[in-house]
């Protein structure tokens, strides 16, 4: 898996840090997420109330990182990677700062005239 | 059309907010649109109140009654334009701050309007059509799909998949012709998205996504607002 490192340290967009999931062993790769949990904490100045709260952001925020690889590899022309929301479940994220309301326009909506666009 | 177009260099188009940890996504864009639409009628820039629309916004679809703006529960924009064309008009930012809860009462002062809507409408799903209408009328209150913005970091997002199931709303602020895309090996068009998660989201608080395709259904519901010449009290 890779994880975009501007993402973690906003400095340079170059530098891509990557995480080799078939040599490293899965201790290397717990001490890598921490590391770069530490970072996002840091960061976007998170604090949990509990070590158990930690402990589940934590996982959370794991997940997110494979969600990113994901999106990074469904969406290359953008980077993808850790923001202020990668301690947020997906239902988080949603109910917390999504609120469009079920669209369903009235009938009599104005339409905007036709403009033209050639000239 | 002008082949690039970005109406923040042309002064329409305020900081960018922080709606903090409520769904009013939803005011955000409505208060950019009016923003734009009074800086075309009067030259003057001014941040306008979301929070007069999350405490005083009650309004709800003709058609099903119980489907209203909700304060951090949502809301819609059309619907915010609708209220504000009723109420008289949104009062500044600094008199009536945000707050990021939805528990106040609703504090509008009629004496301290500073932009009010003229009329509003939705723009057809056809492309140039939205571009036009963003040159002529000013920034547009969008409609987006936001999956891929809780990952995006920078760049032109252009999603191979992406479901148009709208659920977040923001402000269209301009266009490009020319993002790089290095996998494709071409320049992308794109659309320049204002948000409201902060500067430190996004390109300092701003999103590019591609045009062309409907992309996360940006292109499904655009509304665009003119406002009347108001002098500020």
């Amino acid at each position: 898996s890779a994880v975009q490192a501007d993402a973690l340290n906003g400095d340079d967009p170059l530098i891509r840090e990557v995480v080799d999931g078939q040599d490293a062993s899965s201790s290397n790769l717990l001490s890598a997420e921490q590391h770069h949990f530490s970072l996002f904490k840091s960061k976007f100045k998170k604090s949990y109330g509990s070590q158990e709260e930690h402990d589940y952001r934590f996982s959370v925020f794991k997940a997110n990182l494979r969600r990113a690889a994901r999106h990074q590899a469904l969406d290359p022309t953008a980077s993808h990677g850790v923001t202020q929301f990668s301690d947020l479940t997906p239902a988080e994220f949603r109910k917390q700062v999504l609120g469009l309301r079920r669209l369903r326009l009235p009938k009599d909506a104005n339409e905007a005239p036709i403009l033209p666009t050639s000239d | 059309l002008p082949e690039d177009f970005d109406w923040r260099d042309k002064g329409a188009v305020g900081p960018v907010k922080n709606q903090g940890s409520c769904g009013s996504c939803w005011s955000f864009s409505a208060t950019g649109a009016l923003e734009g639409a009074h800086f075309l009628a009067t030259g003057e820039l001014v941040s306008l109140s979301e929070q007069q629309l999350v405490d005083c916004d009650h309004e709800c679809d003709p058609e099903e009654p119980d489907s209203c703006d909700s304060g951090c529960n949502g809301g819609l924009m059309n619907s915010a334009f609708e209220y504000t064309f009723k109420a008289g008009g949104l009062m500044r930012e600094e008199d009536y701050p945000y707050t990021g809860t939805d528990r106040g009462t609703c504090k509008f002062d009629k004496n301290k309007v500073a932009a009010r809507v003229a009329n509003f409408s939705v723009v057809s799903l056809d492309e140039d059509q939205i571009a036009a209408n963003l040159v002529k009328n000013g920034p547009l209150a969008v409609a987006i799909n936001a999956v891929f913005m809780q990952t995006y970091i920078g760049g032109v997002s252009c999603p191979y998949i992406c479901s148009r199931r709208l659920d977040h709303g923001v402000l269209l602020v301009g266009y490009g012709s020319a993002g790089y895309s290095p996998i494709r090996m071409k320049d992308k068009p794109y659309w320049i998205i204002k948000n409201s998660w902060g500067e430190k989201w996004g390109e300092n608080g701003f999103y590019k996504i591609c045009r062309g395709r409907n992309v996360c259904g940006v292109d499904s519901m655009v509304s665009t607002v003119a406002a009347v010449q108001t002098t500020s009290q």
